[in-house]
């Protein structure tokens, strides 16, 4: 209904603004409704990073472009917890400074959200409570390894 | 609602039964190149609904079946079941009740999917149904695959409106 | 000319079938035409890693498919070095001892073509024989900072 | 033929006049997420005669100059400047018995495009034929940008088949 879309674009909206300086230490970002009516408008996404101008979302870094999507995803969970979130290697763009925030931000979002992530990084890796260790030890055939987080910090490496 | 556990069997290089248990807030899956972690998520996307081949790195819906090795031959049918942790009762409904949910797929070489739920034999329509406003499902913004998240924030305007309607 | 095509097609893909093995430490790939007037007949690339099956090469995993592209370029590269090779981040999807056979094969290119990479990766820096910082000391302003290896290894993660 | 220096000035983030030396064999690009590494070969690609804005991550092709920052004006006219060590004539043609040659492209807000070889000026042809064989070009697959390299594993049969014809 164009009431509850209104309603929900806000409250994700004003999750997003406070979320993204969070997340860069400083700048502005938020989504504009896209066209007159409600009941299609699209969703438009506008970001600037700390001391720069407001460009096209496209002309971002890599890295920029993960830690925004990262902001979205995390305001979209402020409102309506999903059970779990996935996570496919989201930090191979980020610089360690980055990696950090990443953490701390999974780690704080983890007290409503479920996550599974996977990476090669070692920061992601330690800021686990868990671990599974996937290995193919026999060619082409995956099976699961129970690793604790320090064999796994070796275990990265491995193939 | 949170996942406990995924049971894989035939699914992709996972051809021995395989069970991968959550029991926290944050699991890592480390491993090296190949070693069929991405193949994980393939799976939990699978087993709720996906239908597209390309989005499960595949030509046709069959090439989630493990499809040998040097030492294995294919092998016929692939099998997901994902284990949901229900005890705060928030998946409301008819399985409202459980504390636990399960949620199967099998496909055989034929392309013929079945899916069960807790066991008994479902329509594909029932498993996404039951996830309808969980902000679960097989394309959710909350399961990101490798290599999408920048496309995320470089979607068209009506992809991130529906992100919005997901969580609406 | 058809002659010249065939010709340029078979050298790259005995050049591509011996790299890819020494990239994956085994198995095999190879080019195929696809279509039957050398005019316009397209290119396809089978590869199958150590002890896996042939399968689509969309099956592969993100790390897979990097080496195997590497090969394939290299292959070119073998054939008609390039001057100049740029690689922006292409280690991201690598684990540790991957990034090391990157570093190698990189090493071994540079022989006959001069690199110039981007990387957030300490083991993929460290084979660098000059480095090039870029810093964004006033917002929005990029520069040149010049860099030793070790003060490198540090800055990767300051913004 | 290698490339000995990259000069930029007014190029996205790089609005002062910056001189960027490649003096060996294999050269590392360092820095934090967003300081400008990326728009370094964005540079390489444009003045090699890329015309495509959405390949150089703009909406516009004048989205290469410089926009402002906090403290700084937009500016009127982006350049970039690459300088090729030629010592070994491997770069025949007209321009073969240089030691060095120099390729430079200037664009102002109203779109228009100067080239210049060794500050003459000429037309983009100019600049793209003096490449030609070399296996450098605005689109060339030794130039691989953030992201990109699997979709080369991944390319339809005649695309690989251009990659083929380049080095051919
Ligand atoms: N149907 C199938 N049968 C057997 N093996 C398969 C099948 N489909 C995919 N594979 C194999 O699974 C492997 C890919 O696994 P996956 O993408 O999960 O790796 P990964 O652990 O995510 O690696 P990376 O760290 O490089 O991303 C490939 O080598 C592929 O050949
Ligand atoms: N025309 C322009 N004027 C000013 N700044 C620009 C312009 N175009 C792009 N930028 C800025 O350049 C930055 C991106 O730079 P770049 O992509 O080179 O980063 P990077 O160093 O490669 O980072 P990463 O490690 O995350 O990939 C963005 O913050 C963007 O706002
Ligand atoms: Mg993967
Ligand atoms: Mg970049």
């Amino acid at each position: 209904t164009k009431q509850c879309f209104k309603e929900t674009f806000d409250k994700v909206n004003e999750f997003f603004k406070s979320y993204f300086p969070k997340v860069f230490g400083g700048g502005t970002a938020y989504l504009e409704l896209i066209g007159e009516d409600l009941l299609d408008a699209g969703v438009a996404l506008m970001a600037k990073p700390p001391g720069k101008k407001v460009g096209n979302i496209h002309q971002l870094s890599g890295g920029e472009k993960t830690l925004t999507a990262i902001a979205l995803v995390f305001s979209l969970f402020q409102l309506n917890p999903a059970p779990f979130c996935v996570l496919d290697e989201v930090d191979a763009p980020l610089d360690d400074t980055n990696v950090g925030h990443f953490c701390n931000l999974v780690k704080e979002m983890s007290e409503k959200v479920q996550f599974i992530f996977v990476s090669h990084n070692k920061e992601t890796i330690e800021m686990a409570t868990h671990l599974v260790g996937i290995t193919m030890q026999e060619p082409g055939v995956s099976r699961v390894v129970s690793v604790d987080i320090d064999s796994a910090i070796g275990m990265v490496g491995t193939s | 609602l949170s996942l406990d556990a995924i049971k894989l069997m035939g699914f992709k290089s996972f051809v021995d039964p395989t069970i991968i248990k959550f029991p926290s807030i944050r699991t890592g899956v480390v491993g090296p190149n190949g070693c069929g972690k991405s193949n994980i998520l393939d799976a939990i996307r699978w087993v709720m609904g996906e239908s597209s081949a390309k989005q499960l790195r595949g030509e046709s819906i069959i090439d989630v079946i493990f499809n040998g090795s040097r030492d294995r031959q294919p092998i016929g049918q692939a099998s997901v079941e994902l284990i949901f942790n229900n005890e705060d009762h928030s998946l409301g409904g008819a399985y409202a009740k459980y504390n636990q949910i399960s949620v199967k797929r099998i496909v055989d070489r034929e392309a013929q999917s079945t899916y069960f739920l807790n066991n008994v034999r479902c329509r594909r329509r029932d498993i996404t149904d039951v996830f309808l406003g969980t902000g679960l499902g097989a394309r959710s913004y909350s399961m990101i695959g490798q290599g999408t998240i920048t496309s995320l924030v470089e979607s068209k305007p009506e992809e991130l409106r529906e992100h919005l309607e997901e969580v609406a």
